[in-house]
């Protein structure tokens, strides 16, 4: 049976950081992540929006082991940029879907805020692309959110298969 | 011989758009994405960081065909949810590098705001995933952009070979 969507994957381990208000320019980016790579700092997702009054914010997730360190080079970049802040959020779980039919699909995406949403679930950070979808929501609703996108792709009748393996 | 990025794309065919200041509530990114799948609306990228003040803006990215109608459902979606505007940024390219060794390479994002940032091109939206990282730049920017993503990550070579042929 061709499945568009043919898994979901939950992330616990990741926390959100964000560098607020730098300015919107080039080079930016390059010495906020050029200074975590020199680091030895992995970095999954990184996402940065439209800008305003030309500036940005750039939000982005690692491992929660590294918050400490990457905080502490963060703040000096923040200081050399004169960016306004940095925020953290804790409270995250990565709830994604992954197939290799998502592409000119214009549902899927909607079928997975849907799916999330009929659980008032509510969603903090969305990237996509075209094998994959990712939502950050509060790490206590990420089994919930599991479960409704399994339900959602019709996904649940093999996870009892393999359950009972 | 091992290259975790294995090629690069420019895509000039899109345009961005987005609705500013929507409740970052359950439900919203639902109506909104359903909304444009119901009108057979084909988007590519999404992106959501984080709320400020409890609302959110949420931008994505269309086939610039597609701009006259997502508007107009776009603008009914914007007066049901109260949201504050929608803004759209019709001169971006999109710019990625895609291999399958990008994963836990804690410098390839890096290595591409770098090659970017050289040039003096400015990054306007950033989205990653484990196998693609994309960037939004000036349409007019994108074969300068392209040339030098190629350069940093030694894809000349292979591409002068290609030519030949
Ligand atoms: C905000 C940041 O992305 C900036 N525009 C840059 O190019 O580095
Ligand atoms: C802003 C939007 O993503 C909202 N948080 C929702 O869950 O739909």
């Amino acid at each position: 049976i061709y499945r568009p969507v043919n898994g979901v994957a939950a992330d616990k381990s990741q926390v959100r950081i964000a560098i607020l208000k730098v300015p919107d320019q080039p080079g930016i980016a390059a010495r906020i992540f050029g200074a975590l790579s020199k680091n030895n700092i992995s970095v999954d997702m990184i996402i940065q929006s439209l800008e305003e009054d030309n500036a940005n914010n750039i939000a982005f997730t690692v491992d929660e082991t590294d918050l400490n360190s990457t905080l502490s080079i963060l703040e000096e970049v923040r200081m050399n940029l004169g960016a306004k802040e940095i925020v953290v959020d804790n409270d995250i779980a990565k709830i994604s879907i992954v197939g290799a039919g998502m592409i000119d699909r214009p549902g899927i995406a909607a079928s997975m805020f849907e799916a999330l949403a009929e659980q008032n679930i509510n969603i903090k950070m969305i990237a996509t692309s075209e094998i994959k979808i990712s939502c950050l929501v509060e790490k206590e609703r990420a089994h919930e959110a599991v479960r409704a996108l399994h339900s959602k792709f019709e996904l649940d009748d093999e996870n009892a298969e393999a359950d009972k393996v």
